[in-house]
């Protein structure tokens, strides 16, 4: 099984 | 002030072609150097990042930076005013909450000017680190586009990986598994019929496939496109306009529980 990774994860606020 | 002129006003369709089904309101960006735009779709998987240099317009003035909201599902009425081969200006005065947009025929003889109102949107900027990735493959756009549109037909979720032998896409549904490779092949004469790979390191990562259809609708953009993958990050779909700019597309990969 997999879920859905959101952008937030990765990648920082600037 | 903010004005801006293009000789090519459907490169505008063109590119909200491939953001409106993303993104149903951005705040474009407005500098000296250029137009720029970041958005995210409304559930925070993808991320499209816009950017138009100053000098890819005829004339360009942006007397202080500034970001102005539109509502792109009323940008794409508006645009339906200009025919394919008008001229398109966009004018903004700092003190207005609208937007003026010019569509002039290249005969001079058919001149429409519509105003469009602003609107506040709150949007939050991610950072995104200059990467380097560990596999950039290059294609054409409209190759890229035929096989993603092919495997959502059987499938919802797409593989790809990247090996020193090609590209390849791989998804299964009820009606079966599927996987299409691309090699590297740069025997055809034109550049833009390419296909090249420049790999560090084997990588696979899996996606919702609906988004790479919609990344996409930018074919017409470019004849070209690249995507970059590392391990465990987004991929960047990206389609660059010669030395006018860009838009890229990231998009956060599935992870394994």
């Amino acid at each position: 099984r997999s879920t859905q990774g959101r952008l937030e994860s990765f990648f920082g606020p600037v | 002030m903010f004005e801006a002129k293009l000789i090519q006003g459907n490169l505008i369709k063109k590119i909200m072609e491939g953001l409106k089904d993303l993104v149903t309101e951005a705040n474009f960006d407005l500098s000296p150097g250029g137009v720029s735009l970041q958005a995210m779709d409304s559930s925070h998987v993808a991320l499209v990042a816009l950017m138009l240099r100053g000098d890819a317009f005829e004339n360009y003035r942006c007397d202080r930076p500034r970001s102005i909201g539109m509502n792109l599902v009323n940008l794409s009425k508006v645009l339906k005013c200009a025919g394919n081969d008008d001229t398109m200006t966009l004018k903004a005065d700092d003190t207005q909450n609208n937007i003026t947009l010019v569509f002039e025929s290249q005969a001079e003889d058919k001149y429409a000017e519509v105003q469009m109102e602003l609107m506040d949107i709150d949007s939050e900027h991610l950072g995104i680190p200059d990467n380097t990735y560990d596999a950039i493959v290059k294609m054409p756009s409209a190759q890229f586009s035929q096989i993603v549109k092919d495997l959502s037909s059987i499938g919802d979720t797409v593989t790809v990986s990247v090996t020193k032998d090609g590209i390849t896409f791989s998804t299964s549904g009820d009606v079966g598994t599927a996987h299409i490779t691309c090699k590297q092949n740069t025997s055809m004469e034109k550049e833009a019929d390419h296909t090249t790979v420049n790999l560090e390191h084997p990588v696979t990562l899996t996606f919702a496939l609906r988004y790479f259809v919609t990344f996409a609708k930018s074919t017409s953009l470019s004849h070209q496109m690249s995507i970059s993958l590392s391990k465990e990050l987004p991929v960047m779909v990206e389609y660059a306009m010669g030395d006018m700019g860009h838009i890229r597309f990231y998009l956060a990969p599935k992870i394994d529980d």
